[in-house]
């Protein structure tokens, strides 16, 4: 069988769908101080799920404040940086009108993941942390 | 009830896949 880390090289999916890629990525990110926008694209992927699975609106509510809190509002964070203003007010128009939706963050998110295709994962493929680990 | 850190932290971890 193809072992994982010639996986995690097809796509960043294939990375993320795997524990170990996970891990190393985020040693990557951490490096650079990224790391919360893999964190950020994760809390988006479980916050959608919370929908089917789980959970009374209250929780939703404070979860979505949560991630806005931690991601959004603060305007030197990393995630906060790289994503459109227009998508930030939409989400903290969300929040403060106590509107969740499953979806809410699914435009952040995309943003996150287009930047993290195009700059962070091809050059985790070409980093140490990668090539050590092959 | 949970805090908000650990409640996004518990997000965190439902949204990345299980071990192989």
């Amino acid at each position: 069988p193809t072992p994982p880390y010639l996986k995690w090289a097809e796509s960043l999916h294939s990375l993320l769908d795997d524990q170990d890629g996970i891990h190393l990525f985020r040693t990557f990110l951490g490096q650079e101080d990224r790391a919360d926008m893999l964190d950020f694209w994760f809390a988006c992927s479980g916050f959608r799920k919370l929908d089917s699975r789980e959970g009374s609106e209250e929780k939703k509510v404070k979860l979505a404040k949560a991630i806005y809190r931690k991601y959004i509002l603060d305007n030197g964070g990393i995630v906060s940086r790289q994503i459109k203003a227009a998508t930030k007010s939409f989400i903290r128009d969300c929040v403060l009108k106590l509107h969740v939706d499953p979806a809410m963050f699914e435009q952040a998110q995309t943003e996150i993941q287009t930047l993290m295709e195009g700059n962070s994962y091809p050059l985790f493929l070409k980093s140490d942390v990668y090539l050590e680990y092959t | 009830m949970d805090s908000e850190d650990d409640l996004l932290q518990k997000c965190i971890t439902s949204a990345m896949p299980k071990q192989r």
